[in-house]
């Protein structure tokens, strides 16, 4: 286990310590387990407001990254993987967004997600864009997919975080159904 | 037990912050 996460004087700490990795997929290239966990790459841990900042301003914004990058913010200790004992009764939320959205979106996303505003407890692992080449698609992942009234708060918070067109389809895959089919999305 | 709750705008005026960097 990696050490833990100092908060200095005067930052201001999130309920969770959290991981921001960064993968990147050889496009045309076949995803499997082996190659997805080796191209996770654990770029920074946070537990404050002003550490996340700190890293988020130097990070990337999606409208800049390559297609097939992906940028993961988890709880600390939950890898971003399905196999994860966190996730292995999981399941997400999947967003797509048309090309141009995705920055703000995202922004969006990550800080409903350090400011607790899901209120679901523990359920949230984490977050991910995708950023692909016709379309950016949003990801929350959450513990238990079984569980409705959970994952029914996380989509109506995520619609008004987002703050999308009425029209988006938002889509909600388990990951055991993903291991299933070998496929993301 | 108590939760750390940050709304939007204020996490967004702490982008700012001499410490966050």
């Amino acid at each position: 286990p990696l050490p833990q996460v100092e908060v200095k004087p005067g930052e201001h700490p999130l309920q969770y310590t959290y991981s921001l990795w960064f993968s990147r997929r050889a496009p045309g290239k076949q995803a499997t387990t082996q190659n997805y966990d080796q191209n996770l790459q654990l770029l920074a841990r946070f537990a404050s407001v002003e550490q996340f900042w700190g890293y988020y301003s130097r990070c990337l914004r999606p409208v800049d990254l390559p297609s097939h990058s992906d940028i993961h913010i988890f709880k600390d200790g939950i890898k971003p993987m399905w196999e994860d004992s966190a996730n292995k009764n999981g399941g997400k939320w999947i967003v797509r967004l048309r090309k141009g959205l995705a920055s703000r979106c995202w922004e969006n996303m990550i800080l409903a997600m350090l400011g607790e505003q899901f209120m679901v407890g523990d359920e949230i692992c984490g977050a991910v864009i995708s950023v692909r080449f016709q379309e950016d698609i949003i990801s929350v992942w959450n513990r238990t997919a079984q569980d409705s009234i959970t994952t029914g708060k996380i989509r109506d918070t995520l619609k008004r975080v987002l703050n999308l067109p009425p029209t988006t389809v938002m889509e909600y895959k388990t990951h055991n159904d993903s291991l299933k089919d070998h496929s993301s999305f | 037990g108590t939760r750390i709750i940050y709304e939007r705008t204020f996490l967004l005026q702490m982008r700012n912050s001499p410490l966050a960097k």
